[in-house]
């Protein structure tokens, strides 16, 4: 249901950050990004940070899906 | 507290990374 599709759009999103295929994103991936989206690589820094849960440097799936359903479902409103 | 702060500034800054990639996903087919 819903739920696969939603993973299967995590996957997307993080094989676009992942271009060279590792299983992982680092810091430098990230910031490759910037040619593609409108965020400037400081900006592309912090998504890293914020995203980097354990902070050792390397972008899981598990990482980079957590920080997105966190986005889908955990914006806060105020 | 500055950690939320941090937290704040970090959530716009994840909402606008994930907009950008689900506008890039559908403008790019």
């Amino acid at each position: 249901g819903g739920h696969t599709a939603l993973l299967g759009k995590t996957q997307d999103f993080f094989q676009i950050c992942d271009t060279e295929g590792k299983g992982f994103v680092t810091r430098r991936d990230m910031q490759r990004l910037c040619e593609e989206l409108p965020l400037s690589s400081e900006d592309l820094e912090d998504v890293f940070d914020s995203l980097d849960a354990d902070g050792n440097g390397y972008l899981t799936l598990e990482e980079f899906s957590s920080g997105f359903s966190e986005f889908l479902f955990g914006r806060r409103i105020s | 507290d500055p950690n939320m702060k941090g937290a704040a500034a970090n959530e716009g800054v994840l909402a606008n990374f994930f907009n950008s990639l689900l506008s890039k996903k559908t403008g790019s087919p």
